[in-house]
């Protein structure tokens, strides 16, 4: 007959309801035991008190062993019956009782796969965030770099901002302009100057 | 035999919670 | 009757064991054992008799108190009473232990496991959103890193286009 270990009802109770029993069987046969004894004693007293008694302790002894043991017989039969009805109806959890601590155990069941296929998600997620993290600080970095440069290059161009304006503070409104309009002129008067000297030589020659 | 079945259960009752208290106490790490 | 409370149903099984073993034990099969003794002094024999019949009651109730105070029996009865009565609706068997640990804490994990898992979603998701933006934001730096070169490439032409003028008028002007 395999024993029910009744562990549900250990993680309970905090003890074996087998044991608790059994505690309350060793007590209970204990008294029956004392008190056997302690009549045994009184009856032994009493026939001290009585002179010229004729019944002997041992025959007394014989009597305590006789009501003892059927009263052993009845107890241990009774107390069995007491026995089996404690842990049916009262150490025993109800096969449809959860214990609180276990409340969990109904509201989710995933198989082993599922659990495992959690857990992977979970890294992958976990991955998965690492790099996006890592992407925003790529950004952030290159939106700095950006900035940077961006800085650098308006600079540049304030420079030239500042030299076109400076040009048009003294009258040359297009420098490139002004230039070749320079480049003429220095031609027309070089030119001029050309056929000034050519001029000034047929004179002389004249 | 009681001892160990006792000691079976008391961890069955204890050990769920102490587990779970470390498993979010890593969960949350890692997530700080 | 199902309404009895166990702690209830515990006080009747002791007192009904009791009742039946002194039932048992009657003073008639007393006095059988005894029968010497109880001829001989039958009055005193009652009197033992009784008192065995009452110290072992005593003793065996005093023993009951006794389990009950020191498990706290009571309250723990009446605790599975509650349990009992909380779960009374239900009647298919409810879950127990398999004796495979790592299997019976999947359940109690899973719910943390679970938030965790969406945590992480939500995060992902949102750093995505954040960071398509960023993505957006970068792209347009880079166009406008690209337009300002321009820009400045083209004034530093423009400049280059001087400096040749310039050169130009200066070869010009030098020309003897």
């Amino acid at each position: 007959m395999s024993v029910d270990p009744m562990t549900y009802e250990a993680q309970f109770f905090g003890f074996t309801p087998q044991t608790c029993m059994l505690r309350i069987y060793i007590a209970f046969q204990d008294y029956l035991f004392e008190v056997m004894q302690a009549v045994e004693q009184v009856i032994l007293k009493k026939l001290d008190g009585i002179p010229e008694c004729e019944i002997s302790p041992v025959q007394i002894r014989k009597c305590t062993e006789k009501f003892l043991c059927f009263m052993k017989g009845r107890f241990d039969k009774l107390f069995g019956k007491m026995e089996q009805l404690f842990l049916q109806l009262i150490l025993r959890i109800p096969p449809n009782i959860l214990l609180p601590e276990d409340k969990s155990q109904e509201v989710l069941t995933y198989s082993a796969e599922e659990f495992q296929l959690l857990h992977k998600e979970i890294e992958q997620l976990q991955e998965k965030y690492k790099t996006e993290l890592c992407t925003k600080q790529a950004f952030l970095a290159e939106l700095e770099e950006q900035k940077i440069v961006q800085a650098k290059l308006k600079k540049t161009l304030t420079v030239f901002d500042e030299l076109e304006n400076a040009g048009r503070e003294n009258g040359t409104s297009d420098f490139r302009e002004s230039l070749v309009f320079l480049v003429q002129n220095s031609r027309k008067l070089q030119n001029i100057r050309e056929n000034v000297e050519k001029e000034g030589k047929k004179l002389k020659v004249s | 035999f009681d001892e160990i079945i006792v000691d079976i259960a008391t961890k069955r009752k204890q050990y769920p919670r102490k587990i779970l208290e470390c498993v979010i106490k890593i969960i949350k790490a890692k997530r700080e | 009757s199902p309404a009895l409370s166990r702690v209830k149903l515990l006080d009747t099984m002791v007192d009904t064991f009791l009742q039946k073993l002194v039932a048992a034990g009657s003073y008639q099969r007393f006095t059988e054992c005894f029968k010497c003794f109880s001829q001989l002094q039958s009055e005193m024999s009652q009197r033992i008799y009784d008192k065995f019949v009452t110290q072992l009651q005593t003793s065996i109730l005093e023993e009951i108190a006794e389990i009950k105070a020191e498990g706290n029996l009571e309250a723990v009865l009446n605790a599975l009473d509650a349990l009992v009565e909380e779960g009374k609706d239900r009647q298919e068997p409810a879950w127990r232990p398999s004796g495979d640990p790592e299997k019976d804490l999947r359940s109690p994990l899973l719910p943390y496991f679970l938030q965790q898992r969406d945590t992480l979603r939500r995060r992902v998701q949102r750093q995505e959103a954040e960071n398509r933006q960023l993505a957006e934001q970068v792209l347009n730096g880079r166009r406008q890193v690209e337009e300002l070169q321009l820009q400045c490439r083209a004034r530093w032409q423009a400049w280059q286009a001087l400096h040749r003028e310039q050169k130009e008028l200066l070869a010009v002007l030098r020309e003897p």
